[in-house]
């Protein structure tokens, strides 16, 4: 079963289309393994993306380093999961 | 007497789901569970047809769970399944709906990916096709359609989450959902569930230009997305797919358009909190139950305007 321990899920806000062209690169940087649930697109809509605990520091580099705004919504994916399966088999007994 | 006990409110493997499907079936005389095809690793992919009699009356889609690991769709598929059969005879729209028309429900268009996301990877996103001179697995079944394949906004690679997929269609689930609306013939609108973002959206996704009937649509759907406001003030946002989240190659409706529905519209369900994929299962029936009132006003809007 794959695990998602430190995985982190950022919400990315681009503030013109050179931003949006940085995301994109970013995107098709494939050893980062960035799994985008929002693609980036265009700068009014927000980039929501799930990266992986090894890649979570380059990125925030790579953002910061662009004076791209982000924040984190998940901070570890696997500790959501982990509620989710308790609740599922809660659910199961129930 | 009913009373499985079925929990809409929580998420459910595949197994009990198809268990549901078949006790709809046995409780409803207009309710019958039909296979469309099988996945690539051999499950059945089961539609639900609600059929109040007639021949090939026209007819309207509704399916979720294309993208496996959008688990509030699946739920809000079956919810609504219920609904449907439930409000026959006590609820005047669906019963006009459903004295005039078919509507057929296929609650999980990816049941290998769903499995996979049970068992394997809770994030699993694609298909579970092996791709040959690939290490990956699975093409996006949402970039796999016959319309504007491979363009903009799907991947080449087969590592990629919105990989294309080797040829239009190739991926079986597809085809079969294809398959089955061409030889049918006669449907008049198709609604696809998604998750994630709130979003109701409609053609085109590989280009952006507005599609013929641009005006209805998005009248339409700004009445849909008011009709979800109305429970929870759940704010939907409208447009082509192109504009209001990204241009995407190969897309569902974008097929279906193509070949002549012209209802075709694609719902991104909620997260009102920050949880996406991983939606607690506290916010299936109000998910659920806010989508429902925007389906009915589409498919209303389909019964009282053919073409």
């Amino acid at each position: 079963l794959e695990t998602f321990v430190g995985h982190q899920v950022l919400r990315v806000r681009t503030s013109n289309e050179e931003q949006v062209k940085q995301l994109q690169l970013l995107e098709s940087l494939e050893h980062l393994q960035l799994d985008f649930w929002i693609n980036p697109s265009a700068s009014a809509v927000p980039v929501d993306v799930r990266i992986p605990a090894a890649s979570v520091q380059s990125v925030k580099a790579f953002l910061e380093s662009h004076g791209i705004e982000y924040s984190i919504l998940i901070e570890d994916l696997q500790d959501v999961l982990d509620q989710e399966k308790q609740d599922m088999a809660r659910a199961a007994q129930r | 007497q009913r009373g499985t006990g079925f929990d809409f409110g929580t998420y459910h493997t595949l197994e009990d789901i198809y268990a549901e499907l078949d006790h709809l079936a046995s409780e409803y005389s207009f309710v019958e569970k039909i296979q469309i095809g099988q996945s690539y690793e051999k499950r059945p992919l089961y539609v639900l047809k609600f059929s109040t009699g007639g021949s090939n009356r026209p007819a309207i889609w509704l399916d979720a769970g294309i993208h496996s690991r959008e688990w509030v769709t699946q739920a809000s598929a079956l919810w609504i399944a219920n609904k449907i059969a439930s409000d026959y005879g006590t609820d005047a729209s669906v019963t006009s709906l459903l004295d005039h028309m078919d509507l057929f429900l296929l609650p999980v268009a990816n049941p290998d990916g769903f499995v996979y996301t049970h068992t394997s990877n809770r994030m699993w996103r694609k298909t579970r096709s092996k791709i040959p001179g690939s290490v990956c697995y699975g093409v996006d079944p949402n970039r796999n359609w016959d319309a504007g394949f491979g363009g903009p906004g799907a991947s080449k690679n087969p590592c990629s989450d919105s990989y294309h997929g080797p040829s239009a269609n190739s991926e079986v689930e597809v085809r079969s959902v294809v398959d089955f609306i061409k030889s049918h013939g006669n449907f008049k609108a198709f609604l696809t569930l998604h998750s994630y973002s709130q979003l109701l959206m409609y053609p085109y996704g590989y280009k952006c230009t507005r599609p013929a009937d641009y005006a209805e649509l998005e009248s339409l759907g700004r009445s849909a997305a008011n009709a979800i406001k109305s429970l929870y003030g759940t704010t939907f946002q409208v447009g082509p797919i192109c504009t209001t989240i990204y241009m995407a190659g190969g897309t569902t409706i974008d097929w279906t358009y193509a070949n002549g529905v012209k209802y075709s519209f694609s719902l991104e369900l909620r997260d009102t909190g920050r949880y996406a994929f991983l939606l607690p299962s506290s916010h299936i029936l109000p998910t659920a139950t806010e989508t429902w009132p925007a389906l009915l006003d589409i498919m209303v809007h389909v019964l009282e305007h053919p073409y």
